[in-house]
């Protein structure tokens, strides 16, 4: 669909992007990690968006199997949600993905 | 108001209640706090009531000052959020108030 279609353009031309809702903790706290590390994230606020906020939503849930926030995307490679990213960043293995990533 | 004295008449009721969304995960991390300190607490789910969930948080706003979820209150006090409660127990001061509350 265009939706698809949109979204996969968007993880592709960005390194990093947060699919977000404004007044969520988690979504705010994979945002403040990504700042620390001094990176600058596309952050999309889904409900921000009006009624494309859900449907965008739904749209991540068929091409990620993931319906909650935040949604991130590293090197157009689908992440997770905020735990994930803080257990990469723990490993060490963020930061590779990130380098990789802007390196594009 | 009504509603007012029906959550001062809980929190004074019960040792420990939670007002929490049920896919909020700042939610789920105090009551899953609470769960490993072997205390069960009342938990109220606002976005399960139907149109007096809305109005609650309202009374909880004008009550505490705070409009956000979670909303913690022990033997009657109001606690706060999910980081006031693990800044509490980080600082050892969280199970005092757990023991008082319990004894009442
Ligand atoms: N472990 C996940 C949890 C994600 C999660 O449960 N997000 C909540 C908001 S904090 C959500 O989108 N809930 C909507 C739902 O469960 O339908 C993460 O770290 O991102
Ligand atoms: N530091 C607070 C954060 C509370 C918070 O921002 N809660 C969010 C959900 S995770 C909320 O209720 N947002 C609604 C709003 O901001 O209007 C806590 O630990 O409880
Ligand atoms: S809505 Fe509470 S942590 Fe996301």
């Amino acid at each position: 669909s265009r939706l698809e279609e949109t979204v996969k353009k968007t993880v592709t031309d960005n390194p990093v992007v947060v699919y977000s809702k404004s007044w969520c903790s988690y979504s705010t706290e994979v945002k403040q990690l990504f700042k620390r590390l001094g990176v600058q994230p596309l952050v999309i606020e889904l409900d921000q968006l009006g009624p494309q906020g859900p449907q965008l939503q739904k749209v991540l849930e068929r091409l990620t199997g993931q319906h909650t926030v935040p949604n991130v995307f590293i090197g157009a490679k689908h992440i997770g949600g905020c735990t994930d990213t803080v257990k990469l960043h723990r490993k060490g293995e963020l930061e590779p993905l990130l380098l990789e990533a802007s390196g594009k």
